[in-house]
């Protein structure tokens, strides 16, 4: 199972205005 | 007491960082809205305390830190694993600069203001805290002291963050010369700056470089607290502070 994405790169990734 | 963003002889570069900056009352209403939020989910399971308020308040700063870094100019243009890697280097720093700056350019003598826009009575935290966080609050209100002294303004705030963040010294960054380039022109627009505004400008600036590697001692020694507090469970868990707070010691 692949591992769980970090918060920080979940807040990264997010869209710009979200 | 600063200047417009885009007077005379402003480097470019020095306006370019101040649009970055979130706007001081939106992260205000922001984090006191997400604070009530908390404190209402409190009054059902019994209220944890001051301290893990002042761990919720951190960790919502800092995600609006990260907000700011990756919506500012040059840091949007990284890979994501670039930024964790400067993020995972610096969040201390730049939580530490948000506090203090806070105090310099708003804050109030003997008093500390909160991100909430609420102020909290500096006598209040010495009898209250313990003599580890006693001695790093003294030691930040030293700081704050001296940059008051200096005068520092909103300009000069928004480069040292800069500064802080492209920090070259980073192992395996993958884009090593940008990050090093941007940290060279964050300086570059910092002399100029203080050279504009200030007639001993090398002694400003030499200060101020000063200042950040205090600034860098303290925030690894509130980093080394925070984790003492957190190995024995008094940090509220799964939430971006803790996620640093491991990236470091891990």
């Amino acid at each position: 199972e692949p591992e769980e994405p970090s918060l920080l790169k979940k807040l990264l990734l997010a869209p710009a205005n979200s | 007491h600063s200047s417009s963003p885009q007077g005379p002889g402003m480097p470019r570069l020095v306006t370019e960082f101040l649009l970055c900056d979130p706007d001081e009352l939106q992260l205000q209403n922001k984090i006191s809205a997400r604070i009530q939020q908390e404190q209402t989910g409190w009054r059902r399971l019994g209220n944890p305390g001051t301290f893990s308020l002042m761990c919720v308040m951190a960790d919502q700063t800092l995600l609006s830190i990260v907000e700011w870094a990756r919506t500012s100019i040059f840091f949007k243009q990284l890979k994501v694993s670039d930024q964790m890697k400067l993020l995972h280097s610096c969040w201390s720093e730049l939580l530490i600069l948000d506090i203090i700056s806070r105090q310099v350019l708003y804050g109030r003598v003997g008093s500390l203001l909160l991100v909430t826009g609420q102020e909290v009575q500096l006598s209040d935290i010495a009898s209250q805290a313990g003599p580890t966080l006693a001695g790093l609050v003294q030691r930040g209100q030293e700081l704050v002291e001296r940059l008051h002294i200096l005068k520092l303004d909103r300009q000069e705030f928004a480069c040292i963050k800069f500064l802080i963040l492209f920090n070259p010294d980073v192992k395996d960054l993958e884009e090593h010369q940008l990050v090093e380039s941007v940290q060279e022109q964050a300086e570059g627009a910092l002399l100029e700056y203080t050279s504009r505004t200030s007639s001993q400008h090398l002694g400003r600036f030499t200060h101020l470089l000063l200042c950040l590697s205090e600034l860098r001692s303290l925030s690894t020694l509130a980093e080394d607290y925070l984790y003492c507090r957190h190995l024995s469970g008094e940090v509220p868990c799964n939430n971006l502070l803790i996620e640093m707070l491991h990236a470091k010691h891990s």
